[in-house]
């Protein structure tokens, strides 16, 4: 049975797929990990990030929208695709998800829809990450009740702060209403600037006695190596594994892997 | 009647809302004209940015998304506060816009409740400013459909750009099927850092290729006196009156002021 870890805040821009795609390619690599990448944002951009590696073999079965959407038990392992990473599958970007999330808000059960797809595909893998669009919607709901665990990115700046704190919110109504038993994986500090200590420091302090121990140690230092990575298309260990960024993520990776262990 | 500008992207966190704030309190302050700023996120962030200079004279008599879900015709001017800034009024942050989004969806003309709440509230300003939230939903064409211009802030990255592009797609089937005669202001680079060249001038070919006159003139840089601005809940020109960013937004809001004048 996978792990299935959300990445999730409702603040836009701080980082949620550049960390999905990093996360997703080093827990892979060099492993016998098998790892799924869930796109569940209609902008499609771990598919951007990763096209590059994208090993598309003629186009997976269905896209998410009609998996989700369906009154068969379909099971998102038809949409997953193949990459030159070993050992890492991911779902293609589909723009129908926007459209789609409408229709999945009038089921019976509306956040159930992609954990009962999920129910067969979580045995073909060690771990599942799902990244989500930046709002508190359907989509994201249905990845919070898919998932065990939710890693919630967010840079040095008040108002991430306030979105991590609203996704936080979320995470306890999906406890108490809907008795799911989620627990937040972690706070990843991501886009950290070292040249602007004064602000940091401040914010830091929020955050710290917001979160304490939730906090992952390992913060994302701003690194454009990771943007131009994405240009590429391809994961920050392919475009220059010896980079900041890449080594940054590789620890991040690696202490995500440990408190999935150890929980 | 006043001018009705969007600011809308697809993508998250590339500074919407930075530009939104800003641009409303450069066009106030100072000038005879009268300015609202709505926040039709329902993360509220133009509140957060806002909340040192909010006069909040017994709050204002309605929300946002119960003045959009009534059915007597309400105006969003039951929802306006003045600030300190001279002729800056904003709406208040609602949380209840994310559930209202549903409900407004499921109305006939959906696209056109905002609109129709500003007839009046239009004849009150000379400037009204939409900052949007991070989708193509059904409040983001609310706003689109409300506006005469759409101003589409991207920073310098590829996953920016495709956002920008989606934006504009939208813009054209706005205009094609629901034959309302929206324009593209222009295209506001963010975050631009000056260190990161060769990135930069890859993505820029691209941008100018793509929309050549439609960039504005003025680009914003990178610069934490924004984000510690928003720390303080006060415009730029309130915290760093000389900082870059200050000249950049008062730039920006001359240029957007004259091709709102020129067209
Ligand atoms: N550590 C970093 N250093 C430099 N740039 C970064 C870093 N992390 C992310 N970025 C850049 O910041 C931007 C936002 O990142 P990303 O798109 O991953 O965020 P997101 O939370 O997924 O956004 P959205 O809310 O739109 O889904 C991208 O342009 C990305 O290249
Ligand atoms: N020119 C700039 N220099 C430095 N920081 C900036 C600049 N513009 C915006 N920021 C910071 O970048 C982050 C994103 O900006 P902002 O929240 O305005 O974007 P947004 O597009 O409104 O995001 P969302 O999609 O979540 O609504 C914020 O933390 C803000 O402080
Ligand atoms: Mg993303
Ligand atoms: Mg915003």
């Amino acid at each position: 049975q996978a792990h299935v870890v959300a990445v999730a805040t409702v603040k836009g821009g701080v980082g949620k797929t550049t960390t999905s795609v990093n996360l997703a390619a080093a827990l892979a690599d060099g492993s016998n990990r098998r790892v799924l990448l869930i796109d569940l944002d209609a902008q499609g951009h771990c598919t951007t990030s990763l096209s590059a590696v994208l090993e598309d073999s003629g186009q997976s079965g269905a896209s998410l929208h009609e998996i989700l959407l369906s009154d068969e038990e379909l099971e998102v392992l038809d949409a997953a695709v193949p990459t030159s990473i070993e050992g890492l599958d991911v779902t293609l970007g589909d723009p129908g998800l926007a459209d789609a999330e409408g229709r999945i808000s009038q089921k019976i059960g509306k956040e159930l829809v992609l954990r009962d797809a999920l129910k067969i595909t979580r045995t073909h893998y060690d771990l599942i990450l799902i990244d989500c669009p930046p709002n508190k919607g359907t989509l994201t709901l249905n990845a919070l009740l898919a998932a065990d665990q939710v890693l919630i990115p967010t840079d040095l700046s008040p108002l991430s702060v306030q979105g991590a704190d609203q996704l936080v919110e979320t995470v306890l109504t999906v406890r108490d209403r809907l008795q799911h038993p989620l627990e937040v994986l972690g706070v990843v500090l991501t886009r950290v600037d070292g040249r602007t200590v004064t602000l940091n420091s401040e914010i830091l302090e929020t955050i710290e006695e917001a979160w304490g121990e939730l906090v992952m140690e390992q913060q994302i230092g701003i690194n454009t190596r990771l943007a131009q990575a994405q240009l590429k298309g391809e994961p920050i260990f392919e475009h220059a594994p010896d980079c900041r960024g890449a080594r940054h993520y590789r620890a991040l990776a690696e202490e995500v892997w440990a408190r999935l262990q150890g929980l």
